[in-house]
């Protein structure tokens, strides 16, 4: 059959490769030859020819002695694909159309093999061929592909190396653990390889972000699909300490990428991964050196770097295309009857089951809310640039009125949920921080709020509290926010009826 | 949405709260030794980390990873390396490669006697070695020599000496001084 | 909650975790510096 014909010329390629060095010109004319003699010649041979050989490869592997070299066929497999990929010509289609081609043959057999009943699948000849992918072209694409000889040729594969780490990344994306739970450790070790997540973070003009944070997404929509508050399964829970992983080694290496991109993370983080949003928050611009938090005396005024506007790289239109009218005409002439549109708008259709701290279901929406704030905190920041502080650090301003009168308007869920994204724009010393802090340390105090205080002041202290309670890292802000309530001479923390009640959170709160 | 909520994590001790919540992710834990395993930070500075990473897991991280690397093509080929007619160049003979190793400094000798088990080369440094007074512990898997400041006291037996001795650590990469019982069935 | 076949897909990827060996760089032919030859039985036998 031709599948076996197909047998016969891989299993060549494979014993070819045990005799000369991979970067030999026989290497280079057996591809050729296989264009020439109409093994490859057409593109559903191409299909076919990929398919066989990856059935076989998954097969030497099952049937090879686990001690010794089980994956000789698909590393060789996985040379071919990308020699192919470097060598062909290019005119009939483009490389782009050649990759799109073999990764749906790849997810063919590998998802055959997945679903295959009664026996186990086994993720590592698959995690094999992706990550020997990665090795293949990393290894032709150092300083800009210099090694290709031929100058056309080498400025093609340089206009194609981020689209081949995007389609990568869509494969990635397709093969994810709510979709291939067998292949979930496979997968969070692939998208943290070393040849694909560093890559990714420094592609020209961020152009990896996009897809890494589709990937780092479905990765917390999988731990948050199956994280039970009080039980998480021991897999699960495996699955988090490398994700926690895989953050920490992202906030050393780039932090500028949890920064620019903390909005997307919050919305889709578990709500009771409480020492991993703090990771995620508290990264912080390479070089900048923190001023002690806890310094009673500590100006923020006097602190250059709040004066900065923190970078942004996600669309914030998208999630908020509705309210973004009313919001920013509130901001100019604030009314009561865009306040009553804008509150309503937070509100969703359905509930949204929600494993949180004290609550199993949400009515608000999560992200409507974090994008008001976060939009308040940016038109904050221009203003600050074009105008004075005066104009931005005052509680007759539409920026500070909007929040308040949400809180003071709203449901009990959503004043929580308002202070909330406000308390997670405490981070690194920088505009939002400043000015957030500004905001909750007036709320905390504001006489406005009427009977209202007690319950905002509540709230405040929890959203801080669940911060703070957790093992290291907190972020600057919260740090520099709670030293000034404790130091305050106006409030007393200990005397508030609330604190009172609950013996656990005053014995937390007299030593400090 | 009140303090209330917190108190299961507040108190640990209780057992009824305390299960209320998994503590490992919502409290989470100290970060130190997973911070460490990752290299954050090496040698008191911050390097990069994730272009040498493992695995998520240290349970699974128990090897070296090659990283990414680039050899500019004037660094292949390079024509009589060791002192070889062929490049790259090649060891196959004891008896015609041996006039080449006598050329090789004792650190040459020692890398390739431990980077190339089981081959003709292993052997030929092994015998050159020798012909410069080294000699190959079995036990240790180490090569020493005598130390020329120090004379041994041979043991009444016959069986042993004990002195001063240069060994050269593999794993370390150094030679060092130590004092040092030998056993003369010991060594070859 | 994860249905049942899901938890014995996703504990079964957790057994089969690939490893550092398993990330690090495919294995090819490179020509031997050196041919094979017998030596002493204490000689380390890795590299």
């Amino acid at each position: 059959t031709n599948t076996e014909r197909y047998y016969l010329v891989f299993t060549e390629w494979v014993k070819l490769l045990q005799r000369v060095e991979g970067d030999d010109i026989s290497t280079i004319v057996f591809l050729k030859q296989m264009k020439d003699k109409g093994v490859l010649s057409k593109t559903d041979q191409l299909i076919e020819f990929i398919k066989a050989a990856l059935e076989l490869s998954i097969f030497s592997f099952k049937e090879s002695d686990p001690t010794g070299e089980v994956f000789t066929a698909i590393d060789a497999l996985g040379k071919m694909i990308i020699k192919l990929l470097v060598v062909q010509d290019f005119t009939e289609m483009t490389r782009a159309d050649y990759l799109n081609l073999v990764f749906p043959v790849i997810a063919l057999v590998f998802s055959k093999d997945h679903e295959q009943e009664n026996t186990t699948f086994n993720e590592r000849p698959h995690f094999r061929l992706l990550s020997n992918f990665l090795f293949e072209w990393e290894t032709i694409r150092g300083h800009k592909f210099i090694k290709v000889r031929n100058v056309v040729t080498r400025k093609e594969l340089l206009d194609f190396d981020t689209e081949f780490y995007n389609i990568f990344s869509s494969y990635l994306q397709s093969a994810q653990p709510i979709a291939f739970p067998g292949f979930s450790f496979a997968w969070v070790t692939l998208i943290s390889h070393r040849m694909f997540l560093p890559t990714m973070l420094r592609l020209p003009n961020n152009a990896g972000w996009k897809n890494l944070m589709l990937l780092l997404i479905d990765l917390l929509k999988f731990l948050d699909k199956y994280t039970d508050k009080n039980e998480v399964s021991n897999a699960i829970s495996v699955v988090y300490k490398g994700a926690l992983r895989v953050f920490l080694g992202i906030s050393n290496d780039m932090p500028e990428f949890l920064i620019e991109n903390h909005l997307e993370l919050m919305n889709n983080l578990p709500p009771t991964y409480f020492q991993l949003k703090n990771v995620i928050l508290s990264a912080i611009p390479k070089k900048m050196m923190l001023p002690n938090p806890y310094d009673p005396t500590l100006s923020l005024e006097d602190i250059a770097a709040c004066k900065e506007p923190p970078k942004v790289f996600y669309d914030l239109i998208a999630e908020f295309s509705t309210l973004k009218k009313p919001v920013d005409n509130y901001l100019r002439i604030p009314s009561n009857s865009l306040l009553k549109t804008i509150i309503s708008n937070t509100y969703r259709n359905e509930y949204e089951l929600k494993n949180g701290i004290g609550y199993d279901y949400l009515s608000v929406d999560n992200n409507i809310v974090r994008a008001i704030v976060i939009h308040v905190g940016i038109e904050v920041g221009s203003e600050y640039q074009r105008m004075s502080s005066s104009a931005v650090f005052n509680t007759k301003s539409a920026y500070y009125t909007l929040l308040f009168n949400l809180i003071h308007d709203g449901t009990v869920e959503l004043q929580y949920q308002v202070i909330q994204a406000m308390v997670e724009q405490l981070r690194y010393p920088n505009v939002h921080t400043y000015w957030f802090i500004f905001a909750l340390r007036n709320m905390f105090v504001s006489e406005e709020w009427g009977d209202q205080l007690l319950e905002v002041q509540e709230i405040i202290l929890r959203n801080l509290l669940e911060r703070i309670i957790v093992n290291r890292p907190h972020t600057w802000g919260i740090s520099v926010i709670f030293t000034q309530l404790i130091t305050s001479k106006e409030i007393n923390l200990l005397d508030l009826p609330f604190v009172k009640k609950l013996p656990e959170v005053r014995n937390l709160l007299s030593p400090l | 949405f009140g303090l209330k909520a917190l108190v299961p994590l507040i108190k640990q001790e209780e057992r009824e709260t305390a299960s209320l919540y998994d503590h490992s992710i919502t409290l989470g834990a100290d970060l130190s030794s997973m911070l460490h395993s990752l290299g954050i930070p090496r040698d008191s500075k911050r390097h990069r980390v994730l272009d040498t990473f493992q695995s998520p897991w240290a349970e699974t991280s128990r090897s070296e990873v090659e990283p990414k690397f680039f050899i500019p093509d004037s660094f292949t080929n390079i024509p009589q390396v060791l002192q070889s007619q062929t490049t790259p160049p090649c060891f196959n003979s004891v008896q015609h490669d041996q006039q080449r190793v006598a050329l090789f400094q004792d650190e040459t000798l020692f890398y390739l006697f431990y980077k190339h088990p089981g081959t003709v080369i292993q052997e030929l440094t092994y015998l050159e070695l020798r012909k410069r007074n080294w000699r190959y512990h079995k036990t240790l898997k180490a090569w020493l020599t005598k130390d020329p400041k120090m004379e041994p006291v041979v043991s009444s037996d016959g069986l042993s000496e004990r002195g001063s001795y240069v060994f050269f650590d593999p794993q370390r990469w150094e030679k060092c001084q130590r004092e040092f019982l030998l056993f003369y069935n010991a060594i070859m | 909650e994860m249905p049942e076949q899901m938890i014995a897909q996703v504990e079964s990827s957790l057994l089969n975790c690939p490893d550092s060996l398993d990330a690090d760089s495919p294995h090819f032919y490179r020509k031997p510096l050196s041919l094979p030859h017998p030596t002493s039985i204490f000689f380390p036998n890795e590299p």
